[in-house]
């Protein structure tokens, strides 16, 4: 499947959100 | 263990295993995940989304992990 660039910032911006929820909750467990 | 339910490890080992650029569909993770109930498949992906174990990708029907890449 061919992403827009658009789509393409969108994912990865997703994606670094998550990212930042994930190492959140991990410290939060810590 | 992770702390995951069996569902939820469950899920996030399908979407894991999904390599495509938009991830994983919610219709095709239904379809796989035959006699479990939507609304268990939906709370799933909140939780997991909420946990940054996933996020969404094309549209909020799609899903990639982020340990997955």
């Amino acid at each position: 499947v061919c992403l827009t660039e658009e789509q393409k910032r969108k994912i990865e911006e997703n994606r670094q959100r998550a990212l930042a929820r994930r190492a959140e909750r991990l410290a939060v467990q810590k | 263990t992770n702390g995951l339910t069996p569902h939820q490890s469950q899920i996030l080992n399908f979407i894991r295993s999904c390599k495509g650029n938009e991830g994983m569909g919610f219709e095709e993770l239904k379809s796989r995940l035959h006699g479990i109930n939507v609304n268990t498949i939906k709370q799933a992906l909140e939780f997991l989304s909420n946990e940054g174990h996933i996020y969404s990708t094309v549209d909020d029907d799609h899903y990639k992990s982020t340990d997955g890449d």
